[in-house]
């Protein structure tokens, strides 16, 4: 563990409960798109299938079921509360992350590190987490005005991603043959997809103007 | 082994 990683997980950690918070406290989902979310719970529920039979440590066992209970609750809030469902954007969400779904599942099955069931479904979930957040980017951009949490929410998420590239950076350099392409390749495209969210989000914060993307 | 190190990431 070094303090790429750890900087990386508590961010995303801290990215779903500002998410969770927002949801909670003010009995809102507006401007979230329930798409990205079902696609998070599912990068989650297929990377995560080891979490009783391979037991790595204490830390990756908390944030795991802290990774799903979150995702999965989220799902839950803005599905089936009574009042979050309310403030839910069906209209404006209409990204068909279907078709997200089942370009990641053939890629999987053709480019892996090996060809069995929980590999397979392990790197479906890193090529499905790298596309996760496109529905929730063209929903901000049809809606065009992003309320600060859900800024801050996206924010968080491409930071935990950076910090997961400097992560791999310093363990490259410091660990023998710790070479992951497929990881490498995925994260940095997953990374790339921000960028042009955060040159959005840091012109509005320095001309501390409302965060607009362009049509 | 090896690819248990990719494996050890969240």
């Amino acid at each position: 563990m070094n303090i790429f990683r750890l900087a990386g997980d508590m961010t995303h950690l801290f990215s779903v409960l500002v998410l969770l918070l927002k949801i909670h406290t003010i009995k809102s989902c507006a401007g979230i798109s329930l798409k990205t979310q079902e696609l998070y719970a599912l990068v989650f529920a297929t990377r995560y299938l080891d979490i009783f039979t391979d037991y790595i440590s204490l830390y990756n066992t908390c944030m795991k079921l802290i990774f799903l209970g979150s995702s999965f609750s989220i799902v839950w809030y803005i599905r089936r509360h009574k009042i979050v469902r309310r403030s839910y954007d069906k209209e404006q969400d209409t990204f068909r992350h279907h078709f997200l779904i089942l370009p990641c599942i053939i890629l999987a099955l053709l480019i892996n590190e090996k060809f069995t069931v929980k590999e397979v479904m392990w790197t479906f979930s890193l090529y499905l987490e790298a596309v996760a957040i496109l529905p929730q980017l063209v929903l901000l951009q049809r809606t065009r005005n992003i309320d600060n949490l859900t800024g801050q929410y996206i924010f968080l998420l491409g930071a935990y991603r950076s910090l997961y590239i400097l992560n791999w950076i310093y363990r490259y350099f410091t660990e023998q043959h710790y070479v992951h392409w497929i990881t490498w390749i995925s994260g940095l495209v997953q990374t790339l997809l921000y960028a042009d969210f955060f040159y959005y989000y840091f012109h509005s914060w320095k001309n501390n103007e409302k965060l607009q993307l362009p049509a | 082994d090896i690819d248990a190190s990719s494996k050890d990431e969240l």
